[in-house]
């Protein structure tokens, strides 16, 4: 209480304490970062995130805030599941030098088995604005299109570019329109049930953004040598 | 000639201080994922010239101790950090979003007169 709370913030860059409303799972990746940091003492570089292979002395996991569009049953072309994704970008300030933006589309536990249907997973951005209140965003420049077999685990895309231009364009939020189509592959064989891997990627499917900044102005080198 | 080592308590002498800030005490324990706190440690003690040559001292410190036993009007050396690590924070902010950072040379490990 004898120093300033407000002080002590400024000192640390943050602007204000949080309040959260709800308490978030800490994400595994951040998790296992902040521990090799504690394991790792002093000597190491701590604006190089070695488990990312970038630069950056923030990192944030932003979760996925958008919705499914497509509540009926799979439909018959194949098309598994349409969801729109919605990251709000406004916590992340000009200040410091955006090093990665990967989203990850985890599409639950890996197993040996019911591996499913090959699947192919496109990925779009939403350009147009005020999205919330129309119930079918639709789809603009495709930006991923990748074919799965076995939908399984966690898949990766690097989306710096999309995120650095929706900064420089001073856009506080990024909408993507992802959808994934089943291939019933009729000639290996094995019957897959189409409809029960669209449910189950429904169920387990999760999306999060992580964005990793350097702020130069925090990660100087020490110049003092001991005499 | 050899210059007496000056009896008394080395109490007074430069050399770090422990101070661990708790972020319960702040409040800030709901959005702080971890750690619990951290150490802001602080140097402070005498840098005598006589001592100057133990206390981790650097060489211009030994100038300016040497200095200020010639003309007094010249500042004593100090007693400042010498050798600093890092702390990570993990946070929750308002937008549910889960946040890593790091901030450079926070945590003072040695103390000597500079």
């Amino acid at each position: 209480s004898k120093f300033q709370e407000h002080d002590i913030l400024q000192f640390l860059d943050l602007e204000k304490t949080s309040s959260p409303r709800r308490f978030q799972p800490v994400p595994r990746i951040l998790r296992k970062i902040f521990q090799a940091r504690e394991a790792g003492g002093a000597s190491q570089d701590l604006c190089y995130v070695k488990e990312l292979g970038v630069r950056g002395n923030l990192l944030r996991l932003l979760p996925d805030q958008g919705f499914f569009l497509n509540a009926q049953e799979p439909s018959r072309d194949g098309s598994c599941l349409q969801k729109f994704l919605y990251f709000n970008l406004s916590a992340i300030k000009e200040k410091g030098k955006l090093t990665m933006a990967r989203l990850t589309l985890d599409l639950g536990p890996r197993s040996y088995y019911n591996l499913g249907p090959e699947v192919v997973v496109v990925l779009s951005v939403v350009e147009e604005r005020g999205v919330w209140r129309r119930p079918h965003p639709k789809p603009g420049r495709m930006l991923a299109l990748q074919s799965v077999p076995g939908p399984q685990g966690p898949l990766h895309f690097n989306l710096k570019d999309v995120v650095k231009d929706r900064n420089s364009n001073r856009l506080k939020s990024l909408g993507l329109y992802l959808e994934i189509l089943a291939k019933e592959d009729r000639y290996s064989g094995e019957h897959f049930q189409v409809e029960n891997t669209c449910l189950r990627l429904k169920r387990s499917l999760h999306a999060s953004l992580l964005v990793v900044t350097l702020n130069p102005d925090h990660c100087r080198p020490s110049s003092r040598k001991r005499r | 000639a050899a210059i007496p080592v000056p009896k008394g308590s080395c109490k007074n002498l430069c050399h770090r201080h422990q101070l661990f800030v708790s972020f319960q005490d702040l409040g800030w324990h709901k959005w702080v994922i971890a750690p619990k706190g951290f150490m802001a440690n602080y140097c402070h003690g005498d840098c005598p010239f006589s001592m100057a040559t133990y206390l981790n001292s650097s060489n211009y410190a030994f100038m300016q101790a040497l200095m200020h036993v010639v003309d007094p009007k010249v500042p004593k050396a100090i007693c400042i950090p010498t050798k600093l690590s890092p702390i990570s924070m993990l946070y929750q902010d308002n937008d549910e979003n889960v946040i890593l950072r790091h901030y450079e040379d926070m945590v003072v490990d040695e103390c000597g007169c500079g």
